[in-house]
């Protein structure tokens, strides 16, 4: 493992602490999009469906666990938890979500490494993950105004999904035959995605000021 | 076989 996977992982794991944190301490989940958090639940059942099958190291099994566990009890907190659920923007949050997979199903059972039940389930999941955050950018487009804890959710999201571009670029060039198309092109248009948001974040950081997207 | 595998990435 380099750096810049290590760098990934880690700020993907605090951009999910940050998200429990904001919904379990302050028990309240505005600004964040339950379609986005559905998104990425489906992603993480179906990306790891050889949890159990395919040994890769105690890390890579801790990890998939948390991201599992994570993903599903955010959904159930903002669907089930009492008070939650009440501060759950709903009109704000009107992306048809579930018409975001047809597509991402369509191109997987064409474009996989190979046509087999796991290895196309595991490419639907890097499709759909490369456009799960559609909804809440929406969302964010839509309310403008911003919380900290939310912004600081959606910056490290995309941070790591920069660190997993300088992730490939460095392995294609130290191991041997490191060649993966799907998931490059998949995890580019993905990082791209973030790149408005991105310059919102650092525009309002460098000027000290709230953060705030134009309408 | 190729050393490197995107799936022991997350």
């Amino acid at each position: 493992m380099n750096i810049f996977r290590l760098a990934g992982d880690m700020t993907h794991l605090a951009s999910v602490l940050v998200l429990l944190l904001k919904i379990h301490t302050i028990k309240s989940c505005a600004g964040i999009s339950l379609k986005t958090q559905e998104l990425f639940a489906i992603v993480f059942l179906t990306r790891y469906l050889d949890l159990f099958t395919n040994f890769i190291s105690i890390y890579n099994t801790i990890m998939k666990l948390i991201f599992l566990g994570s993903s599903f009890s955010i959904v159930w907190y903002i669907r089930r938890h009492r008070v939650v659920r009440r501060s759950y923007d709903k009109d704000q949050d009107t992306f048809r979500h579930f018409f975001l997979m047809w597509p991402c199903l369509i191109l997987a059972i064409f474009i996989n490494e190979k046509f087999t039940l796991k290895e196309v389930m595991w490419t639907f999941s890097i499709y759909l993950e490369a456009i799960a955050i559609l909804p809440q950018l929406v969302m964010l487009q839509r309310t403008r105004n911003i919380d900290n804890l939310t912004g600081q959710y959606i910056f490290l999201l995309g941070a790591y999904r920069a660190f997993y571009i300088l992730n490939w670029i460095y392995r294609y060039f130290t191991e041997e035959h490191y060649v993966h198309w799907i998931t490059w092109v998949a995890g580019v248009i993905q990082t791209l995605l973030y790149g408005d948001f991105f310059y919102y974040y650092f525009q309002s950081w460098k000027n000290n000021v709230k953060l705030e997207l134009p309408a | 076989e190729r050393s490197g595998s995107s799936k022991d990435e997350l």
